[in-house]
């Protein structure tokens, strides 16, 4: 079975990342299995839109594009700043 | 775009002096870095950009770390490097660079602050990330050479649907005018209109390469590949170049000197980056061909032999760099002492080791040492059609 490199830290980081270019908002209610749905929603959007393997899950490529140096506006137009 | 048609109203639009610099860079080189980045907009659309010394700019420029008043904190070295605000009263347009960086003018090591700034100043201006790898918007950084930069067709195209193309006319111009503090810079350019090469079989004019990136002149144009971009951005010489000729005939890279030299009838000019070394254009005679040489048709420097080859008609002439003289024994006739090329040579140019020879739409990738033709292929292949 292949192992996971990702880390409970990778995962944190990863969860800022998607809140903060791929407007990933935080589920109210901390039972919902909703939120796991939405951050894989999430990580395939980012996926697609950098142009990697769409799988919804936190893999070594999507951590690595995660890491690049960029631009600290948001991906998504709808995030507009106020 | 941000969508909604956020965009400034009017097409001049001011920006601050900067108050805290970053340490990383010379007063003078943030200054100029900024400048530029705002030039590669002002090259495209009718904007002009105006300097503000005092008060407050559509554009505030800041070098700031962690947070720094506006809830979007940034985040140490790396990581996010910069941001920006669409256009909008108050805060909009504002751009702010994350002093934790290490910014430089123009070295790889480091983050280029020409490159962050221009990408930064089209979020000023009204763009949005691109998915395009190749854009200046893409929302990655990726170095280039700040002096070989021309703006990607997506962020022309982008910008241009919210401002239009640049009216004035297909030159360039910087002037620098007086405003009661005396700092005001003004900057108007043509947008360049570029024709579809690949609707029809294209005939190269020149090519060369520049610190291993190539140009293929076409007419006014030039097609500027690179080894960041699948495909090669398209634009007029005199955006590359300002003070080159409209068109060229031959063109090849110094590899000692990383000069380019262009040649238009019997002129030719060398131009160190993008600007032209004093007391260019010089005569052909200078470069050391007889009066009777209307013009070069091609020029490539082998780097294996250490000598650049000049056509002239159905002939060649070898000139050595080192002794700044041409060859005895030249010309030669092409058909005669490089066999499989033809007898004349529209373009030529070195990739990779091997050279290049086009003639018409075709070209001949050929082995110099052994004088044979390795493959024909059309030119259209190197534009990515």
């Amino acid at each position: 079975v292949p192992v996971s490199k990702v880390t409970v830290q990778d995962e944190g980081f990863a969860k800022g990342y998607l809140k903060r270019f791929f407007n990933l908002t935080e589920e109210k209610d901390p039972l919902s299995r909703k939120g796991a749905d939405r951050m894989s929603k999430k990580l395939s959007e980012m996926q697609k839109f950098f142009g990697l393997r769409i799988t919804g899950t936190l893999d070594d490529n999507t951590l690595e594009m995660m890491k690049k140096p960029r631009c600290g506006v948001a991906d998504e137009n709808i995030a507009r700043y106020s | 775009t941000f969508g909604d048609g956020l965009k400034w109203s009017k097409n001049t639009v001011t920006y601050s002096r900067i108050v805290d610099y970053t340490p990383d860079l010379s007063q003078a080189e943030v200054d100029d870095s900024i400048r530029r980045a705002l030039e590669v907009w002002a090259k495209v659309t009718p904007l002009t950009f105006t300097k503000l010394t005092s008060g407050t700019a559509d554009i505030m420029i800041s070098f700031a770390r962690l947070s720094h008043g506006d809830n979007y904190p940034f985040d140490g070295p790396d990581g996010t490097l910069a941001h920006a605000f669409a256009p909008s009263p108050d805060i909009g347009g504002d751009a702010h660079f994350d002093d934790d960086e290490t910014f430089t003018f123009r070295s790889s090591t480091g983050y280029v602050l020409f490159l962050v700034a221009a990408h930064e100043f089209g979020h000023s201006l009204g763009l949005s990330h691109s998915e395009d790898r190749s854009a200046l918007m893409y929302p990655l950084y990726s170095y280039k050479d700040p002096d070989t930069f021309v703006l990607p067709q997506d962020d022309v195209r982008g910008i241009q649907s919210l401002y239009g193309s640049n009216p004035s006319g297909d030159t360039t111009t910087t002037t620098t005018g007086s405003s009661p503090s005396g700092d005001t810079t003004t900057t108007t350019t043509q947008a360049p209109t570029i024709p579809d090469v690949c609707s029809s079989p294209v005939e190269f004019d020149a090519v060369t390469t520049l610190k291993g990136e190539m140009f293929f002149f076409k007419d006014s144009y030039l097609w500027h590949s690179s080894s960041q971009s699948s495909t090669p951005q398209k634009s007029l010489i005199s955006s590359f170049w300002p003070n080159a000729p409209t068109s060229v005939d031959a063109a090849y890279e110094n590899p000692g000197t990383g000069n380019v030299l262009l040649f238009k009838g019997n002129q030719y000019w060398q131009f160190r980056g993008k600007t032209v070394l004093p007391d260019y254009p010089k005569r052909l005679s200078d470069f050391g061909f007889p009066s009777s040489v209307p013009k070069v048709d091609a020029a490539v420097h082998v780097s294996s032999i250490s000598r650049t080859l000049l056509f002239v008609n159905n002939k060649y002439w070898s000139y050595n760099e080192g002794w700044r003289r041409m060859d005895r024994g030249y010309p030669k006739f092409i058909h005669r002492h490089l066999p499989g090329i033809g007898h004349r040579v529209d373009a030529a140019f070195e990739n990779r080791g091997q050279l290049y020879f086009s003639s018409g739409s075709r070209q001949t990738e050929y082995h110099y040492q052994r004088r044979r033709a390795l493959h024909t292929l059309m030119n259209y292949l190197w534009l990515g059609c």
